[in-house]
């Protein structure tokens, strides 16, 4: 599975 | 968190509500770009669809919701409630000449093709060029109101901020995402030549006019 990176700023 | 973003976060607040609370108070939206608030509604809704698949923390998501009710506000008092007083005529940025070479961008260079993902690049590549539209209407007519000038400073201040924050975050938390870092700092050199003549001018209790 492709793995997205998680986006934690606005 | 850090001081940095907190402080970048406040500035976009900031931004987004002076334009919302002026162009209400005065009943006009005179010398404010459309085209760059389409932009901008674009950029906050294809970042923030993440709203329903993912959750960072209240803060985030508040500030997710407050940024698309606000931008949508905006556009609303600028398209509808008060379209009389939109001046289009010197809205003239082709906004399609920004659209399309951010699209195809984000399927280019991309973390990962995923609808999420790609969604969200765009909104990045095309947040970093979506005030265009409202430097090119200034330069156009050739001054800004104050209120504007403090708007664009508080916009343009936001991104300046993120980048001491990702600065920060390389060093405490080994953090680098290179498509946010390379894109912030061009939308923050699109900028300068406005912070220039924001300080020469618009703190000295003049209005900004160009030469």
């Amino acid at each position: 599975p492709v793995t997205e990176p998680e986006h934690d700023e606005l | 968190m850090n001081i940095f973003r907190l402080c970048g976060d406040l500035s976009h607040l900031l931004a987004i509500l002076l334009l919302l609370v002026k162009i209400w108070k005065t009943r006009s939206c005179a010398g404010i770009s459309g085209k760059s608030q389409i932009l901008f509604a674009i950029v906050y809704t294809t970042r923030y669809l993440d709203l329903f698949t993912s959750f960072v923390s209240i803060y985030n998501s508040v500030m997710k919701i407050v940024f698309l009710s606000a931008s949508y506000g905006t556009l609303y008092l600028m398209f509808y409630k008060f379209k009389p007083t939109y001046d289009h005529n010197h809205d003239s940025f082709r906004i399609l000449y920004l659209i399309v070479p951010a699209l195809v961008l984000s399927f280019v260079i991309v973390h990962a093709y995923t609808l999420m993902e790609v969604l969200w690049t765009y909104s990045i590549y095309l947040e970093a060029v979506a005030i265009m539209p409202q430097l090119f209407m200034v330069s156009r007519t050739g001054e800004a109101e104050t209120i504007t000038s403090h708007y664009l400073f508080a916009l343009g201040s936001y991104r300046a901020l993120y980048i001491l924050n990702w600065i920060y975050r390389y060093y405490t938390e080994d953090f680098l995402d290179l498509i946010v870092i390379i894109a912030g700092i061009v939308q923050t050199i699109l900028y300068c030549d406005f912070f220039y003549l924001y300080i020469t001018k618009v703190l000295k209790g003049k209005r900004l006019s160009l030469p």
